[in-house]
Formats: C-alpha cells, sequence, structure tokens
C-alpha cells in the first residue's frame, strides 16, 4: 500500500457541502461514497442529491424495528445504500438541490438517475484492509464518535480517550503518514475525513484523526460501494 | 518507546474559571465571526454561558488531544446535547447487520 493517499488529488471528491441545522451526515456520508465510486466506474465527477435521501429515504433497518432513515432525525449509510439500490439510483445535486429540512414529500425522478450503485459491503475492523478498501475502491462511509469534533480546529486529533459510541456520519477520502504529534515526539499516520458542516470548520471542511487504535470508533461501521459501470 | 507514560489530561478546578480566558472578548469575536445574534437577552445570557462552559471544555479536549488544535467553532454557542440533536444524525447500532456483504480481503503487501 502506499505510504500516503488522498482521493481529493484523484478527482473523486466533490467540495465540502455544509449539512446546516439538519441531522441528515447519513445522507452526506451516502453521496459521498457514491460519488467517488461513480467516478471510478465513469471517470466523472457528479456531485449528487442529499436532499433525495432525506426526502425520499425511510428503509428500515430489519434487525431493529423502529430503526428507519428519516431525514434531519437521522439514518444509516448502509440503509441509504439499500435504498439507492432499490431505487435505482441517485439524482444530481442541482436538479434535486439540499434544503436542510424535512420536507415530506419525495420529487425523486427515476429519469434523472446518474449514479446507481452495483453492490455495497461492510469493511472488517482491519485498518490495512480500510487503507486497502480506499485505495482500491474508492472514499467509504464511515462512522465515527463526535465528541471531539465539536471543538476541532485542526491538526491530528488523537485523544488518549474517546467514546466508541457512533454518532456520526462522514466519509474516508484518503491516508496520511506525517502529521506531528508533539506529545508524542512522533509522526503520526491518520486518517483523512471529509465532513459535511462547510468548509469554515476544521481543516476547510476536512479532519484528520490518528490511526491505530480505532480511535473514536473510526474503525468500527466502515462501507465500500460500487457504482453501476456506465458507457455514456 | 516514544508513547507517553503518564501525564495529567484535566486541569484543576482551578482553571477552570481562568479569568484569562477573556470569555467576553470571545464571545464578541465568536458572534461576529460566526453572524450569530440572539432573540433576546435572556437567550443572550443563556448562550454566553454555554460558550463558556464550551471554552473550558475545548481546554479539556485540548488536553486530553495534544496534537490537534481545539478551541472556538460555529458549535460553541450550543451544548453537547444542542450539537448532537442538530448536527449529528447515524441512528447509531452496536453491530453490524448480519446479512451485510463482507468486503473481500485484500492484499496489502503489493
Amino acid at each position: 500500500l502506499p505510504t500516503d493517499f488522498d482521493w481529493r488529488d484523484r478527482g473523486a471528491v466533490a467540495a465540502v457541502k455544509n449539512q446546516g441545522a439538519c441531522g441528515s451526515c447519513w445522507s452526506f456520508s451516502t453521496t459521498g461514497a457514491l460519488e467517488g465510486a461513480n467516478f471510478l466506474a465513469t471517470g466523472k465527477l457528479v456531485s449528487l442529491s442529499e436532499q433525495q435521501l432525506v426526502d425520499c429515504d425511510h428503509e428500515c433497518d430489519p434487525e431493529e424495528p423502529g430503526s428507519c432513515d428519516s431525514g434531519c432525525n437521522g439514518g444509516l449509510m448502509n440503509s441509504a445504500f439499500e435504498y439507492t439500490l432499490k431505487a435505482g439510483g441517485l439524482m444530481r445535486e442541482e436538479d434535486y438541490p439540499y434544503t436542510g429540512t424535512d420536507r415530506g414529500t419525495c420529487k425523486f425522478d427515476k429519469s434523472k438517475i446518474v449514479a446507481s450503485v452495483a453492490n455495497f459491503s461492510v469493511v472488517s475492523l482491519d485498518e490495512e484492509q480500510i487503507a486497502a478498501n480506499v485505495v482500491k475502491n474508492g472514499p467509504l462511509a464511515v462512522a465515527i464518535n463526535a465528541v471531539f469534533m465539536q471543538t476541532y480546529v485542526g491538526g491530528v486529533s488523537c485523544p488518549y480517550i474517546c467514546s466508541k459510541r457512533l454518532d456520526h456520519g462522514v466519509l474516508l477520502v484518503g491516508y496520511g503518514s506525517a502529521g506531528y504529534a508533539p506529545i508524542r515526539m512522533k509522526e503520526k499516520s491518520y486518517w483523512i475525513i471529509k465532513n459535511s458542516w462547510g468548509e469554515n470548520w476544521g481543516e476547510n471542511g476536512y479532519y484528520k484523526i490518528c490511526r491505530g487504535r480505532n480511535i473514536c470508533g473510526v474503525d468500527s461501521m466502515v462501507s465500500t460501494v460500487a457504482a453501476v459501470q456506465t458507457t455514456s | 518507546k516514544s508513547e507517553p507514560l503518564i501525564r495529567q489530561v484535566v486541569g484543576g478546578a482551578d482553571n477552570l474559571n481562568d479569568p484569562r480566558l477573556g470569555a467576553e472578548h470571545h464571545f464578541e469575536l465568536f458572534k461576529r465571526r460566526f453572524g450569530k445574534s440572539y432573540k433576546s437577552q435572556e437567550e443572550h445570557d443563556h448562550r454566553f454561558k454555554v460558550f463558556r462552559a464550551n471554552l473550558r471544555r475545548a481546554r479539556r479536549h485540548q488536553s486530553l488531544d495534544p496534537s490537534a488544535t481545539h478551541g472556538v467553532t460555529q458549535f460553541s454557542d450550543l451544548t453537547p446535547a444542542e450539537f448532537r440533536r442538530t448536527f449529528l444524525g447515524l441512528r447509531s447500532r452496536l453491530r453490524l447487520p448480519s446479512d451485510a456483504n463482507k468486503a473481500p480481503i485484500l492484499p496489502t503487501d503489493s
């Protein structure tokens, strides 16, 4: 595996978005992963619609009664992939723009689908496998505990103690090998995480979290998605 | 070998109300920077209290997470519960679905 890898340098990552005051992080994580997969399949980067997921995806978790994707009230990336698979795909961002509110009515137009899911799968907890999957398959949808993200300004986050209770959906776009951790007096490797709180948060909208110890549960729920290859 | 042994990661109670934090000044800068305004004086006072608590929290986070920088963000006038309710939204589950496809193991040595 390369020591450093970043899908942003390879054109597979759309601009940082802003979910606003709406618990729709799961939809941004989902679209980010599919945007990357679609780039790998087609060579084109197309920004996809989160609002379609917010309005139209009510997919439920078969193993947890009452746990369904529910717009600004939350959801799960794997359920959203399942919805996308069943619905046929996602529309373009500009065809179904984000409002950050639960509108209640679904305005999905099947004729405007631009990216479709071929399949999705969960990646094992092994960090080498996570790295291998991001390199081979594109950005990964991951869940994380966001407690340190409320006050994060920059640098490599590597808290001594962090809960592994997952509460936020983000996108893993790559990794680096040399984030300096002064207290540990050595270079620390880290994951590069794309967030959905706008460019004014963190490092231009991105978060760096150190690798190696499943910090804040970042290795616990990792999903990779493949897009349908199109000829157009 | 270079991992730390034991290190104090929380400040003493004296630090929590450190006047050097200059909370009023920081709050004014925060409001200006993020375009925040509050509909009443009560709301303003409440948000200032929350902001002050978050400054202390940022200091704690800085101690616990020294390789990152923690400080004032656009969420500094929100309690942790408000932050979770408004900006997080993962329907948490403890285990992965049993029927989920598992990604094949990839070679990592080449």
